[in-house]
Order: C-alpha cells, then structure tokens, then sequence
C-alpha cells in the first residue's frame, strides 16, 4: 500500500520502510530454507580443502565432457531437459570421504549424506571416485565392499563385492547409485566403503586433508514428487 | 513488464536484493551472493486488466466483457508475476556436503495485471 494507505487485500497499514526491509529479509529467509527443506540455516560448515575440492570439480568436468549421459556437476544455470512447469528440483552432492578404521591391509572409509536430503529426494546416479597412487610395476588387485548398516543398525552387511586390476596411478570410478539410494530411507544416511589393498600399498585415504586426491561421491538426487499414483 | 521507479503507482516489479553476507549467511552459501527476490506491487485498475503479461494470453473479448459486466462493481485485477527463474545454489549441507540445485520460479523477472 502506498504510504499512509491500508493494504486492500490484509487491511495492515503500510511499514515503514526499515520494518518492510526486516520482513521482507524473513521472508527471504524463510522461503530458502523450505525450498532447501531445511529446518534451519546448516551450522558452521567444515569445507574440505580447496585443492580436493577444485581436483573433484575438475574430474567431474572431465568426466562430463566424454560421458554425456551424466551430466556431472555444477551446471550452469537450470536443467536444460526438464519442460518449464514441470521441473522437479533437482540436487547434486558431492560428499568426500571421511576415515574409518583401517588396518594394513583394509581401508575403512565413510560418506555421510544429509538427513533432510534423505527424507525428500530420491537418487537418480551415484559414482564413487578413488585415486590410487603408483601402485607399482605390476598391476595388483584391490576389493572394494559397500558395506551397509543391518535395520538394527549393530551390524553391517556387505551390500556390493567388486574387484578391481589396478594397473597405474590415477583416478577410477565405480557406480554406487543401488548403494546410496538404499541409504536415502535410513535414519543417518553414511555410505561405508571398505577397500581390501595389496600389503605393501600406502592408503588410498590421504592422512593430510589437504590432498587433493581425498575420494569422494557425487549424486544426482531429485526431489520425490509429492504424490504417488497408486495402480488399483 | 514495468519496473517500479519514479511516483507511478501503477503495477510494477519492485527489485529488492537479499545480501547473503548481510544476513549471515555467506558462510554456507557459497554462491551466489545474494537473492533478488524481486515482488509485485501497485495498482491494477479494470481498464489495467489483462496489461501487460499474464492475462494477454486470454481472450480480449471475454475479457472486455468480464470488463464491462464488471464495471460496477469496479473489481481490480491483481499485480502478479508473468515471468519467473530458477535460483542456483551451491551450499554445504550440515554434513558439509556440497550441494548444487535451482530452485524453480524464486525470481520474479516481470509483473503484470491479471
């Protein structure tokens, strides 16, 4: 309403300014935080280290310009291929790794997956990225288990068994969407992965944070629709 | 659309910028710097109805005559959003994820009269 005049639609008088300025920062608030679905604006975040993130950021690039199937990560701007009016937001994360315990020869290592995105999204795609470093001159094998936590929540399960040949240093990927997206029903959503190395191999797990070749997941997630139609 | 400026009470779209370093909030968001959470506001008289915008996808017949039939009752249109985009947002979760999305329709580009 124009200063001075009542609002026609809620009868209020019109704000001063400074008062229309707090509300509206509110309401700014409020509306990013339920389209977020946050309950409330997430506690002082512990970032990994710019060189493992611009390394992830990189390979992910890389690997979105020679498979175009997955469109990887941090596009710019909306998803091009959801009609206007129709779009279900769309979410893409990327945990990195956090240790476990290990031993000579196993690497624990955890990925933990936000509660609120849990609840609300369902996963479309989820890669894991490891970097193995100078494996040596022969080419050696590695086990990777998903390992996921029984209902009770006491045990774990081997959920996935895959062996790899490792054969150079590098980066390999492994698809662990089936993994993740059970995960998204659970109570504290954390991806368990447990590598198996030859006796001799340094882990794959950085011991300085600051590494750029820290593992880490990256999922495309999408919001559930919020109602389901049920086939008689 | 119109953007408001100047002593037009007419419907226009209000600009209003939300500065995430002002509210706090730069600290998990990590781009962008702000939200435009641009609104609507002013007036939309009858003979405004329908301009410009949302309602010129509708018939202007059955628009005149709504007009006409309505005059009497001298029954405003609303000041609403013709045009809106999404929000992209790159944040950390609570457990420090990245995470990327766009928030469909959080900012209004255009208004019109319905």
């Amino acid at each position: 309403a124009a200063r001075g005049e009542w609002c026609p639609a809620c009868g209020m008088a019109a704000l001063a300014p400074g008062t229309q300025r707090d509300v509206l920062l509110a309401l700014a608030k409020q509306s990013i935080l339920a389209k977020l679905r946050l309950p409330a604006r997430p506690s002082a975040p512990q970032p990994p280290s710019r060189r493992a993130l611009l390394t992830a950021l990189r390979r992910l690039r890389a690997q979105r310009s020679d498979t175009s199937a997955f469109p990887g990560m941090l596009r710019d701007g909306p998803v091009p291929h959801l009609r206007p009016g129709m779009e279900l937001q769309e979410y893409e994360i990327l945990s990195f790794a956090e240790s476990g315990s290990s031993t000579s020869r196993s690497v624990h290592l955890h990925f933990r997956f936000s509660r609120e995105l849990a609840g609300s999204t369902e996963i479309l795609q989820a890669t894991l990225y490891l970097f193995w470093a100078a494996p040596g001159p022969r080419a050696q094998h590695v086990t990777i288990r998903l390992l996921q936590p029984d209902p009770a929540g006491l045990n774990v399960t081997v959920a996935s068994e895959t062996q790899l040949e490792v054969q150079r240093s590098g980066w390999t990927t492994l698809d662990v969407g089936p993994a993740v997206r059970s995960l998204f029903g659970q109570e504290t959503p954390r991806l368990t992965v447990e590598l198996e190395v030859p006796e001799d191999w340094e882990s794959p797990l950085p011991t300085d944070h600051s590494d750029s070749h820290r593992p880490f997941v990256v999922a495309q997630a999408q919001a559930r629709t919020s109602h389901r139609i049920r086939r008689r | 659309g119109v953007d408001c400026g100047g002593d037009s009470r007419m419907c226009c779209r209000q600009e209003f910028f939300v500065d995430f370093k002002e509210i706090g909030w730069e600290d998990w968001i990590i781009q962008p710097e702000g939200y435009h959470m641009n609104y609507c506001a002013g007036l939309c008289p009858l003979h405004m109805a329908g301009i410009p915008g949302l309602a010129a996808s509708f018939h202007t017949a059955v628009l005149n005559r709504i007009k006409a039939a309505s005059a009497a009752a001298a029954v405003d249109s609303c000041c609403v959003p013709t045009q809106r985009r999404p929000l992209s947002l790159l944040y950390y979760d609570r457990d420090s994820n990245i995470v990327k999305t766009d928030i469909p329709d959080m900012i209004v580009d255009s208004c019109g009269c319905t």
